[in-house]
């Protein structure tokens, strides 16, 4: 049975920081 | 039990063995709020963002595409992400909601809600490495 990782299920939503 | 296309990941059909960061094993549809903030805060690299639904509308590509416009963070950065309309996203203390939740059930069988404007979903960015 496969077991995947929590992070592979929450989008990867990076924004471009400025600072 | 229905084939699931293939650009929906298979981790989101009901049953699917999820591992938290600390190693614990839960099925995807009994993830709780909790296990992603304390799975966040355990990682070195990745920290839980606050995103925002600002905006939900269909694609000009396919009707089955969705295009959800988010907020994401405490500096409000506008990141817009193309989507099937069946693909689950986490809402803070509500659990998994889709642009078309009767479609997320019938492909995935995953319990899911309508996602609307307003909904703050569980996103990820980086920790700030040092």
């Amino acid at each position: 049975v496969p077991v995947f990782p929590w992070h592979s299920l929450v989008p990867f939503l990076a924004p471009t920081q400025s600072d | 039990s229905a084939a699931v296309p293939p650009s929906l990941p298979p981790y989101f059909i009901k049953g699917s063995i999820i591992q938290l960061a600390d190693g614990e094993l839960k099925r995807v549809e009994d993830l709780k709020t909790e296990d992603f903030i304390q799975s966040a805060e355990i990682s070195s690299e990745l920290k839980i963002d606050s995103s925002t639904v600002e905006r939900i509308e269909g694609s000009h590509t396919s009707p089955n595409v969705a295009v959800v416009q988010f907020s994401v963070g405490e500096h409000r950065a506008q990141v817009s992400v193309e989507v099937m309309v069946e693909y689950p996203f986490f809402v803070f203390g509500q659990g998994w909601s889709s642009c078309c939740p009767d479609r997320t059930t019938q492909l995935l069988e995953l319990p899911c809600t309508k996602l609307s404007v307003g909904d703050v979903c569980i996103s990820l960015t980086l920790k700030n490495l040092r």
